[in-house]
């Protein structure tokens, strides 16, 4: 099902490559955010990427949009990679920065779950298989991150890099939540 | 099924990105390309992204492996879109020389079909559904080339900028055939 298809290409083809230590010279995630908590003098509360998997599929291009107390801060460095004939593809991370008071602020590498937002494109277009999408649009988002979280924890050299936020991004009369206070609630489990 | 999954992911997430020619500042194949023959002073057959679609899921990290006849040349410029969170996400293609003759060299912007990849580790990796993708290998590439060029020839601003070559990287003994001949005589429809 699309769900888990997803959720296989998302780890095979982007977490297993981004998240783990190699010991080569080509950097985790936790030693890229590391670096980057050095050379910029700020403190992460956890050296995780953070994936948001919002029930409604509506992924914005970034986030600042979607709260009112989060700032873009700044990309990460890239890490490049050749596969299946692309020369040094080019996978890099977004930080950014979310105002918990008027004087502190957290730094988080943060992003969506990219399949859901190209699932979200697939149902607009209205093609073949659209419909069948829209109408399991729950399921197949569960189902993603059922099976991505399996995926994870039987990794060891993944599991402990990533932390999957599953929410829904609608109130119950339709409006959006704030995505800065929802990813705040996770942070607060590393404070 | 999983192939066409792959396939409306590929499509959706990926060549609807590159390909079009947008009337904005970001540039679509076709444009990259040639800006790329006026730099570099070269001339391509076919200003087109070659997708190479393996019966076997095979596909190596880069193309000159696979042939004695091909050399990476160089990557195109990438460009950059923001998507589901990542900030400026770099998408670039690459350009190999495949030799025809001692004299004669042909340029041509050439990978594998991504999603294949993906498929090829998961059944690598013996996980849960590892053993249905092996004993339906053949269909599941079979069907994602049929929606792919589905998806294609469906779309306007895509179906002229994009080939897909299908085909057997196995000799009846075994052997790796050699992609750079396999792409040659895709190429020779457009001289
Ligand atoms: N050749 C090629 N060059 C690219 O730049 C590229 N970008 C995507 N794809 C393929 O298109 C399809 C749709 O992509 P999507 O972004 O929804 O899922 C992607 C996305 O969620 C995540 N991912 C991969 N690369 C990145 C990245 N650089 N940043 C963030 N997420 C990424 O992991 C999934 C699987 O990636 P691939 O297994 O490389 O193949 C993808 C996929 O089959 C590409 N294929």
């Amino acid at each position: 099902d699309y769900g888990s298809a997803m959720a296989y290409s998302f780890f095979h083809g982007y977490l297993q490559i981004v998240l783990p230590h190699k010991g080569t010279d080509q950097k985790g995630i936790q030693e890229i955010i590391r670096d980057f908590e050095a050379q910029q003098g700020v403190v992460f509360s956890s050296h995780k990427l953070f994936v948001l998997i919002p029930l409604s599929l509506h992924c914005p291009a970034t986030i600042e949009q979607t709260s009112s107390i989060v700032e873009l801060a700044q990309n990460l460095p890239e890490i490049t990679v050749s596969r299946a004939g692309v020369c040094k593809r080019s996978y890099k991370s977004t930080v950014y920065k979310i105002r918990r008071s008027q004087t502190e602020k957290e730094y988080v590498c943060l992003e969506y779950a990219t399949p859901l937002q190209t699932l979200f494109d697939i149902i607009k277009h209205r093609t073949e298989h659209a419909n069948d999408y829209e109408l399991h649009k729950r399921e197949l988002v569960l189902q993603f991150y059922l099976t991505l979280r399996t995926l994870l924890n039987n990794d060891p050299d993944c599991k402990d890099h990533c932390e999957l936020i599953f929410f829904d991004d609608k109130t119950d009369n339709g409006q959006d939540v704030d995505v800065g206070e929802v990813v705040l609630e996770h942070l607060n489990s590393y404070k």
